[in-house]
């Protein structure tokens, strides 16, 4: 539990800005 | 019901009651050994009185009772502690936001705003698209135009040329100077009817 | 802040764990022992709360520095300062990434939606001018074969 919790946690801490990043290069690409 | 204080692993990297039984297994640890090592001493020291009547049975059911005592404290005062820790320095008040989420604060989005946005974005990069194609064709038709309108004036100024070509021989008003050329053509073709005639 | 509240509970928990096991209550456990060597016993008993303390502190500093606690509490203490007036409870993950991970990307989406809207304008009013001249570009070539026609029949 102790180890998913702690996987849970930073994947909530690291993965929005990862997304955020492909994101972000999808719009720019978009709008290029 | 487990609280197993996801928050505050976000933030700390660890779960702080990994944290407290990490410290808690480490103290406990510490306070066996030093028994060990009080009643390895003690029974080291009792080598040196051969004829005194203390027996190692007798030292290690010391050691028991003085540690059972201690355990006891021990547990008492480390869920104390655990419970002022995990109140007050390894927890995250529930008022207080970690700075990676702060945009959940600045945009409370629901999931059906966020999807109607996501949405509104289709639509208008389907816009867009028709846009640009009618932009496309509408250009497409200006340069056509422009082809059109080159011939059709080419032809416009071919009449213009005929026309001048007119003026320029003393003809100005076509349909005049055409009835007066074919009545002319028809007197000539009198007048040469009427020589013919007397001619024979 | 949290990194001297944690020092002073760890300080307590080991002054009331020494209290607990007092020399007295030492002495009484090794009775037979003690009326023998009293000294030895003391100077046995002083060794061992000496180095309990010490093994217990040298552990606290071992978690600390693997933690980066010192560095966390100073920071969480920031965070909660900034806090401070806030009193309603704060956002937390909903259990559901997608749409959590949504709301991050939301300034994002809002900045493209806003990019669409001002490209998607720019393209209508560009379009409108080159309809309008394709309305004019078609009247022109009417009025032009309108001419060559009424040229045309005058000539037939």
């Amino acid at each position: 539990l102790d180890e998913l919790v702690v996987e849970t946690a930073t994947k909530r801490k690291q993965w929005p800005k990862k997304i955020l990043r492909h994101t972000i290069q999808t719009y720019k690409a978009e709008q290029e | 019901s487990v609280n197993p204080m996801a928050y505050e692993a976000q933030f700390f990297g660890f779960t702080p009651q990994t944290c407290m039984l990490r410290i808690y297994i480490a103290f406990q640890d510490y306070l066996f050994e030093m028994m060990q090592l009080v009643e390895s001493v003690i029974l080291k020291k009792l080598d040196g009185f051969p004829d005194c009547k203390i027996s190692p049975s007798e030292i290690r059911k010391s050691t028991e009772k003085f540690l059972l005592f201690m355990k006891e404290h021990f547990d008492k005062l480390f869920s104390k502690m655990e419970e002022v820790l995990l109140q007050l320095v390894l927890n995250i008040p529930k008022n207080v936001l970690l700075p990676e989420d702060k945009v959940h604060e600045q945009y409370p989005y629901s999931k059906e705003q966020f999807q109607e946005l996501q949405e509104e974005i289709q639509q208008l990069q389907q816009q867009y698209k028709a846009e640009a194609a009618a932009g496309q064709a509408l250009r497409a038709e200006l340069e056509e135009q422009k082809a059109v309108q080159t011939e059709l004036e080419k032809i416009l100024k071919w009449f213009e040329g005929l026309e001048n070509i007119c003026r320029e021989h003393g003809t100005s008003n076509f349909k005049e100077s055409f009835a007066f050329l074919t009545q002319n053509a028809k007197k000539l073709q009198d007048v040469l009817k009427d020589v013919e005639e007397k001619s024979r | 802040g949290r990194s001297q509240l944690f020092a002073t509970v760890v300080d307590t928990f080991l002054e009331k764990l020494v209290a607990a096991g007092s020399y007295q209550r030492f002495a009484s456990c090794y009775r037979r022992f003690y009326k023998l060597q009293p000294q030895v016993t003391k100077s046995i008993y002083e060794q061992f709360i000496s180095q309990l303390q010490s093994s217990v502190r040298e552990e606290i500093e071992e978690v600390k520095a693997e933690g980066n606690l010192e560095k966390l509490f100073s920071s969480l203490d920031k965070i909660v300062e900034e806090a401070k007036n806030r009193e309603e409870p704060a956002w937390r993950p909903s259990g559901v990434p997608e749409e959590d991970t949504g709301s991050a990307m939301l300034p994002y989406l809002l900045k493209h939606r806003a990019f669409l809207l001002r490209i998607l304008g720019e393209k209508q009013q560009e379009n409108s001018r080159a309809a309008e001249a394709v309305l004019a570009g078609r009247g022109r070539i009417r009025e032009l074969q309108q001419l060559i026609e009424d040229h045309r029949q005058a000539w037939q």
